[in-house]
């Protein structure tokens, strides 16, 4: 465990918490896309089968409960409690076009051809590209609430904090991970764009809206 | 250790 790392984890885990604040005070999930809410329940379920044989650390194991509680608790949320907030008129990206090249390119690039190592790739893979589906839905709406915008900051923070702790663990531990590296790399550059209109829009007081 | 090993990051 290094400081980035520790920092990444506790802005994936604010960025949850900020979400579930935004859909208790609003009372609503407006703006919030479902598919990348289900894809992340997907992402952890698949990637932390290893709570049945491996054991980590207190913190490593209470962190992965944590994430796959908490996102199956979004998504009950957001299909009962939130329901007619919801607009899937607008949350329209086709995720079988991730779900597909996730699931052939984790049959190719795995460490190990085994059921959950395969799984464990596929949820690295589809990670990278769960938020897709939320970042279109922003496209298309075109503005978004500003704590929807901080729940993404602190998403985005939390990937791209985790490029210094892999720079860091191959100086200090020699770790070098290529699938978590390069899909962590695709996930980050994927929040550039949104990050520049947070940091000139948002951060300076003002709402988040896409130039026309 | 190999990636595969320790799998140890969230």
């Amino acid at each position: 465990m290094n400081l980035f790392r520790f920092l990444g984890d506790t802005a994936h885990l604010a960025s949850i918490l900020v979400l579930i604040h935004k859909m208790h005070t609003t009372k609503s999930c407006r703006g919030i896309s479902f598919k990348t809410q289900a894809l992340y329940v997907a992402v952890f379920v698949t990637r932390y089968l290893d709570l049945f044989y491996r054991w980590v650390s207190l913190y490593n194991f209470f962190m992965k409960l944590f994430f796959i509680g908490s996102s199956c608790y979004i998504l009950f949320l957001m299909k009962t409690k939130f329901r007619p907030t919801q607009d899937p008129a607008i949350d329209t990206f086709r995720i079988e076009y991730l779900l597909g090249p996730c699931t052939v390119i984790a049959l190719i690039f795995n460490y190990k051809f085994s059921p959950t190592e395969i799984l464990w790739s596929f949820s690295i893979f589809l990670e990278s590209v769960a938020i897709l589906p939320q970042l279109f839905l922003l496209q298309r709406t075109g503005e978004a609430e500003t704590i929807t915008t901080h729940y993404l900051a602190a998403l985005g923070i939390y990937r791209a904090l985790y490029i210094p702790n892999w720079i860091y663990r191959y100086f200090t531990e020699g770790v070098v991970d290529p699938i978590a590296i390069t899909a962590g790399l695709v996930q980050t550059g994927l929040y550039i764009d949104f990050f520049y209109v947070y940091v000139t829009k948002v951060l300076q007081g003002q709402k988040f809206e896409l130039p026309a | 250790p190999a990636a595969e090993e320790t799998h140890d990051e969230l």
